[in-house]
């Protein structure tokens, strides 16, 4: 429960956050999309948390119904893995979600 | 020495091999391409194999230069990763390269 309240907290508190693993190629995939469309997205790489990391990916998966990384949020909401932010973002739905959860 | 000799083996005796991770999007993504061309490559999954998967990993590092999965050989000649192989498919190599490594 506490695992759980930090996470919809940090989520709620940052306008984007990836659940990432250092080593895979779908986390960098997202993470470098976010920081060519010139966005700084909060990066938990969960294999460097030591237990904390497969725990805080069970509590993802009972939050999101996701276990898989690169596991995303914008502005508080789940937008999911990696193949659902390039698809929103070809979509030219992913900028303004960016902008308008950053804005003030 | 051992198994060094025993990849060198494996990758001359088989049209096509993939050294993977079961779940990684990257060796799956390989995996996929290969069997959508028809072809079913030799799998070797790294993380099944306990101990012996970073060892062969180590191995297949000295022999190839690359450490990161999927790591693919056609023919007993080392294409590369995901991406290499992606890239020899869209400028049509791959299926030439594939279907000479197979036939008799
Ligand atoms: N379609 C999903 C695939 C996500 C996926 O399968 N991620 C893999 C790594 S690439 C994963 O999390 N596997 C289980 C794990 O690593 O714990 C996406 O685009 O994000
Ligand atoms: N560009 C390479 C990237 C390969 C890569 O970085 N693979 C990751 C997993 S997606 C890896 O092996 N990381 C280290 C490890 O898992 O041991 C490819 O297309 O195959
Ligand atoms: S671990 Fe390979 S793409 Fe994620």
């Amino acid at each position: 429960a506490r695992m759980e309240e930090s996470v919809r907290k940090t989520v709620s508190e940052n306008p984007a956050v990836v659940y990432s693993k250092t080593w895979c190629s779908y986390s960098m995939e997202v993470k470098s999309l976010f920081n060519r469309l010139g966005y700084q997205p909060l990066v938990i790489e969960l294999d460097e948390l030591g237990p904390q990391g497969p725990q805080l990916q069970k509590v993802l998966e009972r939050i999101t119904g996701q276990f898989t990384v690169p596991n995303v949020f914008i502005g508080g909401i789940h937008i999911g893995g990696c193949t659902d932010t390039v698809k929103l973002h070809h979509k030219g739905e992913l900028t303004p979600l960016l902008s308008k959860a950053t804005s003030p």
